[in-house]
């Protein structure tokens, strides 16, 4: 077992902090179109470090802060936090439990924490590196994009093997 | 590192080999260098033939065929290399029902060695899960987690 | 050809907010000249909004949001310029439940100006067609035409 | 009503002349992965005048003719039979039907027939002119491209405005 779990406030249409919590095994996220699904996918990128807006459905990063509904006014500000079981020691942290999350401001201010305090993008980097978790990992598929491996160009395939290798 | 690459990927390619026949109940599949001779940097090929078919591009096979593959590919990699988890939107959208069973059942496969969040329409995924999560929108635009109940089933996973 | 193009732009915006109302439930959709200056020559800019969510980029849309929003926009097209036949490959495929049926009575209403074709997995679909083709692949490699049973029908489609 | 029917002999995984009508509402077309669904759609598209094997999923024009099984030998060519209903005049042609069929030999010769007389690529496609119907035309929806006309660049969509104007 790796993720804990994800708790997502003014992300994107998850207005109100929302908290999943994730065991061992297969957990299945349903429910009808439009309703959050892929948007908890974009949250788990955007926290460990995505950094293209289109990459995340948006034209400016902007995007992912809740822009508000009929009932509801804009957010001001968007925050992820991603928690992680490191009993195994596959994270480069000496902490059992690590939290990495992401806030980012209307202003355009944005930070990164470990287990609370302020780091840099780099360093949730390297807290992650050779776990095969991480932005560009072969292990998140975003929807629609399940055939990328076979369409890819032969040397575009070479980062996922290198990746895993 | 030369030998690394190379031997990481000759996990992936047996791997790959035998997910494949696991996912497609028989074929053959492979994945190759390029070029040999210059293995930190050529391309890398995929072979793919479901059973009793004429091994041709992979461009040609069916929507279905190209996701079973991928998964293959994927679940070979995981298995040479533990991801410790993977989060899949959607993968079995293309998949008829019999591939459902299959794709899930090689996702029981991997318990051990990984974690899984799917998102999923399909019923069948949905009562393969341990845990279920429920993402509503009661009060347009704003998402909600709630229970989920799941009707007509054997043994009921978690609801959370 | 000025007037014409213009003409025809207006019936297929008016027919593309109606079908997007139809398909959503409500909402609001537009179709825009990016430079109504030049309506020949330049880009065509598409705003959508589902009911009860703020308007933002049509990228932000989901999966199954943007499948129907593409409908409604060729539906659109076809109220207004009838096209005699369409051919849907699995254009169903990331719609939940709720939304197969909609597009499915969509079709439905357009079966005076039209004749489709569609390919899918969903049993729903499947329901509300005329006829049923099967297709199944017996001796490997080979595809065939067959009859197809569907159980569980109130009003049986011509099997052919 | 248009469409009244489609042979297939040699085309992709179709090795036997196969026959599917068409009648007047929604036709469904159903099977497991892999069957052969989509090749009769290619098949539509093939006839109508597709000049891109890569369109059709191919590398070259000669991977639609039947390249053989573990229990058959590959066809030595493709054909495909499309026949209209035309007594609502929409094709220009004063025939009541029209048939329209395409043929490739593994030598590389092909040919196009209009109602049984050899023509060429550009008569099919003044036959289909005005009628919405053809290779680039908006009613034809492949597998996995239904989002096409939203990614598409704002200059991209108006060939599908232009083709229904
Ligand atoms: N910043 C934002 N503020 C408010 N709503 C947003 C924001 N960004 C995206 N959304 C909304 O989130 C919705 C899309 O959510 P998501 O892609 O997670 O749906 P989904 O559950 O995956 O659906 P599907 O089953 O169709 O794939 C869209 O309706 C979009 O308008
Ligand atoms: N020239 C050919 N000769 C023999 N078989 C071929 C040829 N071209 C394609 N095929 C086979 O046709 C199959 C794909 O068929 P098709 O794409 O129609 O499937 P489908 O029914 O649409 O499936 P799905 O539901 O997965 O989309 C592939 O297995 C491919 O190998
Ligand atoms: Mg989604
Ligand atoms: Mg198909």
């Amino acid at each position: 077992m790796f993720l804990k779990r994800i708790i997502l406030h003014g992300f994107k249409s998850f207005a109100d902090r929302t908290e999943f919590e994730f065991g061992a095994g297969v957990t299945a996220v349903v429910g009808p179109n439009g309703c959050g699904k892929s948007n908890v996918v974009d949250a788990v990128r955007w926290v460990l470090g995505e950094q293209s807006a289109r990459s995340l459905r948006g034209d400016r990063m902007a995007d992912v802060i809740f822009a508000g509904s009929r009932s509801r006014k804009p957010a001001g500000f968007a925050e992820v936090q991603l928690t992680f079981d490191n009993r195994a020691g596959l994270l480069r942290s000496d902490e059992d439990e690590v939290t990495v999350s992401r806030v980012l401001y209307r202003s355009g201010e944005s930070e990164y924490r470990l287990n609370g305090n302020a780091c840099r993008l780099r360093d949730v980097r390297e807290l992650l590196m050779d776990t095969g978790v991480g932005v560009d990992a072969y292990s998140i598929i975003e929807q629609g994009r399940v055939d990328l491996l076979l369409q890819a160009n032969p040397l575009g395939r070479r980062e996922i093997f290198e990746e895993a290798a | 590192s030369r030998t690394r690459f190379a031997e990481a990927f000759e996990q992936i390619r047996a791997q790959f080999q035998e997910m494949f026949r696991k996912l497609f109940g028989g074929g053959k599949a492979d994945v190759l260098l390029e070029d040999p001779a210059n293995p930190l940097e050529c391309g890398i090929e995929i072979i793919a033939r479901p059973p009793g078919k004429e091994p041709q591009s992979i461009s040609l096979l069916s929507g279905g065929e190209k996701t079973l593959t991928t998964v293959a590919l994927l679940m070979g990699v995981f298995k040479s290399r533990p991801s410790p988890f993977a989060i899949l939107d959607e993968v079995d959208a293309a998949l008829d029902e019999a591939n459902i069973e299959r794709f899930n059942s090689v996702l029981q496969e991997f318990l051990s060695h990984s974690q899984f969040v799917v998102i999923t329409h399909s019923k069948r995924t949905m009562a393969c899960a341990d845990v279920l999560y429920g993402v509503t929108m009661e009060e347009p635009g704003v998402s909600k987690r709630m229970s989920v109940r799941f009707e007509e089933r054997v043994e009921t996973p978690i609801v959370a």
